[in-house]
């Protein structure tokens, strides 16, 4: 199965 | 203050219906460069972004960085206001709670004045870093959003995988299973001088379902579609979209505005669990 991702996981919150 | 002057209205517009399914309210930065917006969905799945440069407009002045907050409903009724041929000019005092649109028709026959209410709103930032990705596929806008949709008759997520022989999504679902592999062609870059026509019944003819393919390394990736169906709505303001692809990052889709600036999404990709 898949799971959507988000983007916080790639991506630096400022 | 801001007062920033664009002689198509259309432009503004079709931003505003672009990203208003998917972010509610979100400020609009604005300094000397330009205006620029960066929002997530309530999901925190997509981004959507976008950037109007401020040699774009036909006049511009910005005296000090201002965030403008706006809900996208208010602005998008407002613009509904606006023919697509009139002129617009935005303006904001500094500190103001309100932002001012002036639609001019072409032939300065007719002025219309509205104002909507700003919002105070903390927007968060992502910080996005600037990247190379293994794989650069750039295709007509309108056949973009054509199988988005044919693939959303299917399924819920689309597989994007690149490699040698070309690009191929496929998706699969309850009713069976359909995938549309694009070859790499060259020519869709001859008809950037072409016809100039914006996005519907395609451009120039022969490229219409032309895709040009950039792989360093092959990419599978596994995307919603009801997001991607999202981005296409502003499939009417650019020729071309261009999709980047690294694996196990989010893919960015961009459609360029004219000399303007861009509007560029984010899609966090789906993983094994």
């Amino acid at each position: 199965a898949k799971k959507q991702t988000i983007l916080s996981t790639y991506f630096l919150k400022l | 203050m801001l007062e920033a002057r664009l002689l198509q209205a259309s432009i503004l517009k079709g931003i505003v219906e672009s990203v208003k399914d998917l972010v509610r309210e979100a400020n609009f930065d604005c300094s000397d460069s330009g205006i620029s917006f960066q929002a997530m969905d309530e999901s925190n799945v997509a981004l959507s972004s976008f950037l109007l440069r401020a040699e774009g407009f036909e006049t511009y002045r910005c005296d000090r960085n201002l965030s403008l907050g706006v809900r996208f409903s208010s602005l998008s009724k407002i613009l509904k206001c606006a023919n697509n041929d009139d002129i617009v000019v935005i303006r904001a005092e500094d500190d103001a709670d309100v932002l001012n649109f002036v639609f001019e028709s072409p032939d300065e026959s007719k002025i219309s004045e509205y104002q909507i209410k700003l919002l105070d709103i903390d927007g968060e930032h992502l910080s996005i870093p600037e990247q190379e990705f293994d794989c650069v596929i750039k295709m007509s806008s309108s056949e973009f959003s054509k199988l988005c949709r044919d693939m959303t008759l299917l399924g819920q997520t689309v597989v994007i995988d690149a490699a040698k022989e070309g690009v191929k999504f496929s998706t699969y679902g309850d009713i069976g299973a359909g995938s549309v592999l694009y070859k790499h062609s060259s020519s869709i870059d001859d008809s950037s001088s072409g016809s100039g026509g914006k996005g519907r019944g395609g451009s120039g003819g022969m490229s219409a379902r032309g895709c040009s393919i950039e792989l360093r390394e092959p990419v599978s990736l596994e995307l919603s579609l009801k997001y991607l169906n999202n981005f296409t709505k502003a499939a009417p303001l650019s020729d071309y979209v261009v999709i980047s692809a690294s694996n196990e990052i989010p893919v960015m889709v961009q459609f360029d505005v004219g000399d303007i600036g861009y509007i560029r999404y984010y899609l966090a990709p789906q993983i094994k669990d």
